[in-house]
């Protein structure tokens, strides 16, 4: 059994979600909020045997689409704020970060 | 040390919170979204020693509960939305979904 | 690669995000709350490649403060709450809670 905790945009969570469970799949949503753009992103944690993990990356792909982002990243909270200019950054914000985690143990009840 | 994700129902949430304070066990709750029933529900994040992981899962079996629920899953996102008739579905929701992990390393700062 | 699982409070969450930022490092940022005090605090899921590991744990004690906090335990949901004298405790919350778990697998879509 694996975890896979996958972090998307959210434009594309709706339909990974429902990428994942037309096939029989199951996931928790969490909200998250990505750490360098300090916006609100998605992180769903999925539950899968073994054999099932290639499926739901195949999903993934499908469904996560990489993007450019333009963005003004905060001042920052400590010195130098007064010569602080902020300019927008372009960044590209990948479809989806996957860490697949083994489980010990899994357990419904 | 293991880190067990516990996914419960929220009305199950705080009785099985008790349970585990009142016998010295710590956990975090993650607010979360079930992904099928798209409605909210609670993830414990719970770090504990292996000798205790027994005691953990043995609360959660007192304090969460199978239920039924009656839910009309939402019109497909892409395509066919002219046809879709919803009609409502029984679902079981079980008491817990359990994922055990093995942590690596553990600090308290 | 290493996946950790960060419980800090609200107040240094900020610092430390800055300080994992400025070095490259990433993360992801969960709205959390502590089971004992039901306070918001936050839970930082931070990837990270192995020889990077100590940088991550440095800029946590660095940024990270252990502080008294005066609290009363809310009432127990179930029994003897007629006799439930609400009375202030002092508990020492740590500057972060750290939980290190291995990445099976880790993929950028
Ligand atoms: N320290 C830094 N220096 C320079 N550029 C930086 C940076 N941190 C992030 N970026 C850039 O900003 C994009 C959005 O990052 P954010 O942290 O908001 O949102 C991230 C974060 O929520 C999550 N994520 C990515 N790598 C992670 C990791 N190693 N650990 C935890 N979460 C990660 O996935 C989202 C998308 O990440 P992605 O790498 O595709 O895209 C990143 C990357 O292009
Ligand atoms: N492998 C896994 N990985 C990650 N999280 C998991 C998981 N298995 C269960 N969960 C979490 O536990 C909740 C209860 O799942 P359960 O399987 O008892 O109860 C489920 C099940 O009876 C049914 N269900 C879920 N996904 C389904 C699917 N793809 N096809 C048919 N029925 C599904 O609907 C109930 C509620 O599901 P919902 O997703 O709202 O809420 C789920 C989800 O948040
Ligand atoms: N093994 C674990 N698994 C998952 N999450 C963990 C954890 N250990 C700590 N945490 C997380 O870190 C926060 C700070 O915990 P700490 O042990 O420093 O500081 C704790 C501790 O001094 C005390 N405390 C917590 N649980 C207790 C219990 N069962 N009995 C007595 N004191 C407790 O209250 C403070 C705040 O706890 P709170 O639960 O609100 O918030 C906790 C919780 O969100």
């Amino acid at each position: 059994m694996k975890l896979a905790m996958v972090v998307v945009q959210d434009k594309d969570a709706l339909h990974l979600l429902e990428g994942l469970l037309s096939r029989g799949l199951r996931a928790t949503k969490l909200a998250s909020t990505g750490g360098f753009l300090r916006e609100g992103n998605t992180t769903l944690m999925i539950g899968v045997e073994d054999e099932r993990l290639e499926d739901v990356l195949g999903i993934v792909r499908e469904t996560c689409r990489s993007r450019e982002q333009l963005v003004t990243p905060l001042a920052p909270l400590s010195g130098a704020t007064e010569s602080y200019v902020p300019y927008p950054v372009e960044v590209q914000v990948g479809g989806a970060t996957v860490f697949v985690l083994s489980v010990d143990r899994f357990e419904k009840i």
